[in-house]
């Protein structure tokens, strides 16, 4: 998980292409 | 609709379904919609400005890229997780996907901002042609990324289409590492099936379909020479690649 920390955020997060 | 190449009645409007939902969550992650695209001028850098690019060094030059590269992965990662079926998957396999085929999507949908007359790409504000990345030391990747766009533009492909065609990129079920391969190979046998549809109602015929199946291989290539270049570049500028590059593309690229 560690390794790919930014990727899991990624998918967690409900962002929008306007935060991006 | 489980692998038969027609479709029966009751499938057809499970396919409509999903190609609608791809094609939305496609224009809603695309990081340029339609009417900008319309609104941008088309304009090309200047010879000055090109000279510039090219006389950028060259760790400034992959900083650069590796940023635009990062910022339409980020749009791409958005676009997987409206993907039908995606976000139901195990996060294994989320990121065995992410980290296999997000480029090949952003190589994808590079045939948006591809103009094909004048062999330029919308880069760092505006039309670029192959000289403006000399700088970065790659010119036999960067022609044949410039080769790959012109060819898929070629197809003049809808929306929909490309959308459906980025997600069967994706949904790859032959990635090493994937956890539940079964899973994986049925989302993209639908999307498959969805993208096949499609093609028959815009009357496109059988041979966009294989021309599609074809670029899946050069994407794969193109990739791949990518993480070459990179490995290059890394051995020569390990520093610049640690403490300069996105964080998002060393977890993806750096190994």
């Amino acid at each position: 998980k560690e390794k790919h920390k930014i990727l899991h955020q990624l998918l967690q997060n409900s962002t929008s292409p306007v935060d991006l | 609709s489980d692998g038969d190449a027609s479709p029966t009645a009751s499938s057809v409007a499970e396919l409509d379904h999903l190609a609608h939902v791809t094609s939305r969550s496609h224009l809603e992650t695309c990081q340029y919609l339609r009417e900008e695209l319309q609104q941008m001028s088309w304009q090309n850098f200047l010879q000055d400005e090109v000279e510039s690019y090219q006389s950028k060094p060259r760790e400034g030059m992959w900083q650069l890229c590796a940023v635009k590269i990062t910022e339409a992965i980020q749009y791409v990662v958005e676009f997987a997780k409206r993907i039908d079926g995606f976000m139901d998957l195990c996060q294994n396999d989320q990121i065995v996907l992410l980290k296999a085929g997000s480029l090949e999507v952003v190589f994808v949908r590079m045939c948006r901002v591809f103009d094909s007359q004048n062999n330029t790409v919308y880069f760092d504000g505006k039309f670029a042609g192959p000289d403006v990345f000399k700088a970065l030391g790659c010119d036999d990747l960067i022609a044949s990324v410039f080769d790959f766009a012109k060819s898929l533009c070629s197809l003049h492909l809808t929306e929909d289409e490309l959308a459906l065609f980025s997600s069967f990129v994706l949904l790859s079920a032959d990635r090493t590492w994937l956890q539940d391969k079964l899973q994986v190979e049925k989302l993209q046998q639908k999307t498959h099936l969805a993208l096949q549809h499609v093609l028959q109602k815009n009357q496109r015929g059988d041979g966009v379909l294989h021309k599609l199946r074809c670029k899946v291989s050069a994407l794969r290539s193109l990739c791949s020479r990518h993480t070459e270049k990179l490995s290059a570049f890394r051995a020569v500028y390990p520093d610049v690649v640690r403490t300069h590059f996105p964080p998002l593309y060393k977890e993806l690229f750096g190994g």
